[in-house]
């Protein structure tokens, strides 16, 4: 089973 | 005064399809050097990124850097009316607009169309997306690109991508069984559209949804080229260059395994 992870794993918000 | 020609209407007609359906609105940053348009897709799983800079346009005056918050599906009405070899003009004042002026104008300048578009209030995230060093490059020819991704959504959601030295391989799976589609590094780059180049430091194996690689593959028609940047503890980067004056960056974030 895959699991989707988020762009906000690797990037931070401004 | 924010006002910006296009000569070539189209362009924007492929801009507006290559974000609409992966950004419903978007915050267009307007300053003195670009237009940029960053948004992400509902699930904050996919972003865009557009970058259009002011030499793309016949004309461009911007006063005080703008923002338009723009609605993709009202924006894409218009350049619906749009020929492709139409002049298209943005047109909106400076301080706080609440709507965004589209003027068309026909080649032969016999016709000419104009609209006035509100704008949408967006209170959007913006990520910071640092320089990244990639692991491995593959540029090869947009179309074929797109092909394997409609191709391999056949047989499973997801695609694994591995590169290697010699070649890049596109897996996926599902009920329907198992698909592989390998493409090799070409040695002789002749045609670059046709040609397939690996730039590798290191070797990568990822997974994606191509639920969002085939959205992203809707940018198809801006360039014939795209490149896929990979790196393992990096979201995959698609960019399609519009010509020497942009770009349209996607960024989607891997599945792995649980």
């Amino acid at each position: 089973k895959q699991q989707q992870i988020g762009l906000s794993h690797y990037y931070d918000f401004l | 005064m924010f006002e910006a020609k296009l000569q070539q209407g189209g362009l924007l007609k492929k801009i507006l399809e290559s974000v609409k359906d992966l950004v419903v609105d978007g915050l267009w940053d307007c300053d003195g050097a670009a237009i940029t348009l960053q948004g992400m897709d509902s699930s904050h799983v996919a972003l865009v990124e557009m970058l259009l800079r002011a030499e793309a346009f016949e004309h461009y005056r911007c006063d005080r850097n703008v923002t338009l918050g723009m609605n993709h599906n009202h924006l894409s009405k218009i350049l619906k009316c749009a020929n492709n070899d139409d002049i298209v003009i943005l047109k909106a004042a400076d301080q706080n607009p609440d709507s965004c002026s589209l003027i068309l104008e026909s080649k032969n300048g016999e016709k000419t169309s104009d609209f006035v578009v509100s704008l949408v209030r967006i209170d959007t995230d913006q990520l910071g997306i640092p320089e990244t060093e990639y692991s491995a490059h593959v540029k090869m020819s947009s179309g074929e690109f797109q092909r394997i991704c409609r191709d391999l959504s056949q047989f499973g959601d997801a695609v694994q991508i591995t590169c290697s030295k010699q070649d890049v391989k596109f897996s996926s799976s599902g009920e329907t069984g198992k698909a592989n589609i390998t493409l090799t590094h070409s040695a002789t780059v002749d045609k670059e559209e046709e040609s397939v180049t690996v730039d590798l430091k290191e070797p990568v194996d990822l997974t994606f949804a191509l639920r969002f690689l085939n959205l992203f593959t809707k940018a198809t028609p801006i360039s014939d080229t795209v490149t896929l940047s990979l790196s393992q503890e990096a979201p995959l980067v698609v960019e399609y260059k519009i010509g020497d004056s942009g770009h349209i960056r996607y960024f989607l974030a891997p599945k792995i395994q649980e």
